[in-house]
């Protein structure tokens, strides 16, 4: 289920949209022990020439958004994820094993202008 | 909205949706391995996710491997202290080519730990199977004997580095007849004794869990060290 972005925040700016995805929905309850779930962030947004100082953004997206500002030919920065965590896995394969798996950089946490 | 499921498994290293008829417990070292990792994501801490520090090993992925092998019910059993004699098989299929083993722990788990029936001293013996064994042809003559070891008393669990044994196994799959597992009771056989024996021996049988905790490196999913301070 989508997790409502904060009100104060201008929806169309690059932010982290939350996302959970509920592994019950996909009938993988079944063999995934844990977790019960799987947060799937994302990132989407503007990222405007006036904001890209503040919004999280790298000096290559700052000069990147002053020249579509001159040039509209070149791409706006865009809307990238600048923080990710991992996920640990327990789930149960064919042969009834039990499997402990690790996966960096999954989940986002941040997002900004790249 | 089709959810591109065989694309998630393959990520997760399968094939196609495990159906589990049950599901199997959770050893407790890999319970605390994932609630440790839990916690450090939620705070943010960072760590390396290819170093298993309970483990003291490199690894991402740890499997724990259940033994398929048979108890053998033999008349003549070998000697004559011979308690009992299981085929222990472990299934290595499932690891695939790219991981490096940086481990194969044999965890014998005899039973739960009681202070009321001590039981006999024990002598645990492992062997190589050398020759397949199939239906009710007589046991093939065990191999070399891998690990030859005195137990105080018929409880608790035991564990055996075979990371050689599994390296070998992975490498040539045809290697990979099991072991064979012989527990001999040690010390004199009076009547007294003999009741014991037998009462431990059913005991043993019932509770006897073998299990292969396996942990290997994906090296498309652990960067080494120096490559991320390049």
């Amino acid at each position: 289920e989508a997790i409502p972005a904060p009100k104060a925040f201008c929806k169309n700016l690059c932010h982290r949209h939350q996302l959970f995805i509920n592994f019950r929905d996909l009938g993988w309850h079944k063999w995934i022990i844990a977790p019960k779930g799987f947060m799937a962030n994302y990132c989407h947004g503007e990222c405007p020439f006036s904001l890209t100082t503040s919004l999280n953004s790298s000096n290559y997206a700052f000069l990147q958004a002053l020249m579509h500002a001159v040039d509209p030919e070149v791409p706006q920065a865009v809307c990238i994820p600048t923080k990710l965590s991992p996920i640990s896995m327990l789930y149960q394969d064919n042969d009834d094993n039990v499997i402990l798996r690790h996966y960096e950089d999954m989940v986002v946490d941040e997002c900004g202008c790249g | 909205f089709q959810f591109q499921e065989y694309v998630f498994l393959e990520f997760l290293g399968l094939d196609k949706v495990p159906s589990p008829q049950t599901f199997q417990p959770v050893p407790s070292t890999l319970k605390k391995i994932f609630q440790d990792r839990e916690a450090a994501a939620t705070t943010g801490e960072s760590h390396d996710l290819c170093y298993i520090k309970d483990l003291s090993i490199r690894g991402n992925i740890l499997r724990l491997l259940l033994d398929q092998g048979l108890f053998l019910y033999s008349k003549k059993l070998s000697q004559a202290s011979s308690c009992l004699q299981k085929f222990l098989y472990f299934n290595l299929s499932a690891i695939k080519d790219k991981e490096q083993l940086t481990m194969a722990r044999l965890d014998l788990d005899l039973g739960p730990t009681t202070y009321y029936k001590l039981g006999p001293e024990l002598d645990l013996a492992l062997s190589f199977i050398q020759e397949p064994h199939v239906g009710n042809q007589p046991i093939p003559p065990p191999g070399k004997v891998l690990v030859l070891q005195s137990v105080r008393w018929p409880q608790g669990v035991i564990h055996f580095n075979l990371l050689d044994v599994a390296k070998d196994w992975n490498n040539n799959p045809k290697k990979n007849l099991g072991l064979l597992l012989e527990i001999l009771v040690k010390g004199n056989r009076d009547v007294g004794m003999n009741f014991q024996l037998q009462d431990t021996c059913a005991r043993l049988r019932h509770s006897l869990r073998a299990s292969l905790l396996v942990v290997t490196l994906h090296p498309e999913q652990c960067h080494s060290s120096s490559r991320k301070k390049r």
